[in-house]
């Protein structure tokens, strides 16, 4: 389709509006100091504008993170929609931030912004990547982690979407059990 | 309707909507 006129041209509308969070790790300051909000888009090409814009996740520094979330939802498991919640977890090794973390990172935006995840795209709070020594990590939240249906849906179609083998497990944690936690591991409530 | 968009409608517009 060629359009005629570039001012009539009508930008794709998203579901949802969102919100890109961007966290540096300066210790510094608070937590929260640490946390600003990028921009929030709705629309297609609005999205990639600021896709297009920014550093690749490979690229930021360690301690690093971007967050996306649903517009009036903060990125912290305080917030009311996500206390109840939890997170598919994806933890990769270092070679990985070459060869798949910013791919991975894309699909997962994709499948926020598109609403992927048929009926349960209603239970996606946001997404998450960490960018840390050891391993980063990939992780898309969700607003209840009793919802089991709808989480081990977004689960599966997150798996295939990143086309992980069918072996490699992956898991949901509750936020509960994850701020908790006193050892290293947080208990697995699903897993796929 | 609710607004769902696939993975290649999504990519068709990567590079589109940079020079707007």
């Amino acid at each position: 389709q060629v359009v005629a006129n570039p001012e009539q041209y009508i930008k794709h509308p998203l579901q949802n509006r969102w919100a890109l969070w961007y966290f540096k790790n300066d210790k510094t300051k608070s937590w929260t100091e640490n946390l600003r909000l990028i921009s929030k888009f709705d629309t297609v090409e609005d999205f990639w504008a600021l896709y297009n814009h920014i550093q690749q996740p490979s690229k930021l520094n360690y301690g690093c993170d971007y967050c996306l979330f649903k517009d009036g939802i903060k990125p912290m498991w305080e917030d009311e929609r996500n206390k109840l919640g939890g997170r598919w977890l994806i933890t990769l090794n270092r070679q990985q931030r070459h060869n798949d973390l910013d791919r991975y990172w894309m699909e997962t935006l994709l499948c926020l912004v598109g609403e992927s995840f048929d009926e349960a795209s209603e239970d996606v709070c946001g997404a998450v990547v960490n960018v840390r020594p050891k391993g980063d990590k990939l992780a898309i939240w969700t607003s209840n982690c009793q919802n089991r249906d709808a989480i081990m849906t977004i689960g599966q179609l997150y798996k295939e979407r990143l086309s992980l083998p069918m072996k490699a497990l992956i898991g949901y944690q509750s936020h509960d059990d994850t701020s908790s936690k006193s050892g290293s591991t947080t208990k697995n409530m699903y897993s796929v | 309707a609710k607004k769902r968009y696939d993975r290649e409608f999504l990519l068709g517009f990567q590079f589109i909507s940079a020079s707007m």
